[in-house]
């Protein structure tokens, strides 16, 4: 219903702006409906600014931008309408490593209440997991999946394999 | 509700039946390029009821089969179950742990079971209606798709948001 | 022909005169995320006669001009020029050195020059014809658009593929 | 023209062939018209083997058996129409360490004939190069470029500041 959706999509842009700027100080990001009143009809506005900068359209955000204004999104969505996993594939392979740290901080405090499974070749991120799956082929062609407890001692031999 | 695990056996490069068993926080999953991990994705989009080939990477249903390699002739048959500890019945059905399975063969269509028990797909999306999983969930977010809210249009992005709520 | 160098002053984030040498072999681009590597990339294609607002990741012509930040005001001007050793002459016009520029009012057009002497957009366009360069050369991939042949409708990949012919 | 553009066609496709099977030996690359009597309406198709594997439809492959499988168009081209110099932003984000250095082995190979500007954030693909810029923002929204000549005593130093 109209009314449903737009509640729910003020609670998710309200923690949007909140998520980002917590991540970004004195950065500014917000969502809005082009058209509230008609949820046929509408459309979703959106509008970053990182720290410092002027605010520009979407289009002009760097891919490393783009991506975190983007898991800062997830991570409202996660913060308002919980989902009991989340399955996260490479969302990573644009950011520097700064940017990794701050996705791996986020991502670590949001697993306290959800279960995470997240596809990676970054070795920041990995340190972040519980528990560790490698998939290979041995075989062209057939995956293979050996699972690893990621213990201090083993990370070194855990990661020679990527 | 919580994830316990997911098994696959001749979905896509998942030609021997393989398990992956989850608990709490983050698990990762790593390795070369090509190996399978998305494949490992798109088996949980199946199983969960994905009709959409381009979310699944995958032409036709019998796509998702595996094709067999130099070695291996194709298998004829695809099957994925995940299986869900319901504890606080979160899922809408009198059972503490509920096992949804799905199942293709190369000439026929889809087949859903909850439990061992056969359903129709549509008894899969009512299931996990409210639980914020299933086909256009936000919590599955494919493999260069993490920007996709913001390059995609104004009304694209209403229809992604509407899935989500 | 070689590259020799190129000078941006007011083209995106490039607020003060930036200039970048070239030489033989491998320069790499290195930064943080959001410090102005493909808006480089960028002002290559402007200067060489891109005018494609998805390609140069601008909305209109005077998205390219600095916006200004929190302390600055906006620029009023974007010029960006790229300088080529032309002995081999494959730049078909008598110069053993070819600079290439192009300027950008906010309220106006863009205007373009060769080696200081102005000239039309088509004039840029037919002196890199059989170079390999200007809009739409394949030797300059985007951010995100390595596969971008792979992923494309047949048609789409011809269109892409004449461009390169 | 159409026998020019036909013409053409063949040799870059000889070209995509020869050139994937050697980066990857035992893999199959084809591409071809779907209507070569007729310029106006053909379309290219393309297909892709990787060793050992069933050829599938292009759209099942992985991220990073794109990239390269695109990384090998892109050296046919070099090979068949070369260019003065080629801009390549981040072509290497989505690949794994092995694929990192087959990809920097053909660069490095063909820079002997092309200039090649590299974007990356990755320190191997950095090792490739004979110099390197660096793109900061000191300044929020003003980028500023500071130049460095990579020498082994320096890489250390360089790397640090990404
Ligand atoms: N039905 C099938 N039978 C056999 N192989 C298949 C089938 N469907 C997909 N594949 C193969 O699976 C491979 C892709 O696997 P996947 O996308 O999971 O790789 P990945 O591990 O995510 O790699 P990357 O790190 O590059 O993203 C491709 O080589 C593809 O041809
Ligand atoms: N006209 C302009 N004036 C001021 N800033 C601009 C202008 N055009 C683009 N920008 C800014 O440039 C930034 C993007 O820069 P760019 O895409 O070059 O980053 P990048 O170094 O490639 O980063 P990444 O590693 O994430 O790809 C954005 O923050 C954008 O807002
Ligand atoms: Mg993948
Ligand atoms: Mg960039």
């Amino acid at each position: 219903t109209q009314a449903q959706f737009n509640e729910t999509f003020e609670r998710v842009a309200a923690e949007f702006a909140k998520s980002y700027a917590q991540l970004f100080p004195g950065g500014v990001a917000e969502m809005w409906q082009t058209n509230p009143e008609n949820l046929a009809e509408t459309g979703i506005e959106i509008a970053v600014q990182p720290p410092g900068k002027k605010r520009m359209p979407p289009m002009t955000l760097s891919g490393g931008e783009r991506a975190m204004a983007c898991a800062s999104l997830i991570f409202a969505l996660v913060r308002t309408k919980p989902s009991p996993f989340y399955l996260l594939d490479e969302i990573d392979a644009a950011l520097d490593d700064s940017n990794v740290e701050i996705l791996s901080n986020t991502l670590r405090e949001l697993s306290t209440q959800s279960q995470m499974l997240v596809v990676t070749h970054n070795k920041k991120t990995m340190e972040l997991a519980e528990r560790m799956y490698g998939v290979t082929m041995a075989e062209p062609g057939v995956s293979s999946v050996i699972s690893a407890e990621l213990t201090k001692a083993d990370e070194q031999r855990e990661l020679s394999f990527v | 509700m919580k994830l316990k695990k997911i098994k696959a056996f001749g979905f896509k490069t998942f030609a021997e039946p393989t398990t992956l068993e989850f608990g709490e926080g983050i698990t990762a999953v790593v390795g070369p390029n090509g190996s399978g991990k998305s494949n490992l994705v798109d088996a949980f989009r199946w199983v969960l009821g994905e009709t959409s080939s381009r979310s699944l990477r995958s032409g036709k249903l019998e796509d998702v089969i595996f094709a067999g390699n130099e070695k291996r002739k194709p298998l004829g048959l695809a099957e994925v179950s995940v299986t869900f500890d319901n504890a606080d019945r979160r899922l809408p059905i009198d059972f503490t742990e509920v096992e949804i399975t799905r199942r293709a063969y190369r000439a026929g269509e889809s087949e859903y079971f909850i439990n061992r028990s056969q359903v129709r797909l549509r008894d899969i999306i009512e299931l996990l209606m409210g639980t914020g999983l299933g086909p256009g969930s936000y919590s599955i977010v494919s493999q260069g798709q993490i920007d996709a809210f913001l390059t995609s249009k104004p009304t694209e992005r209403r229809s992604l948001f509407e899935e989500t709520s």
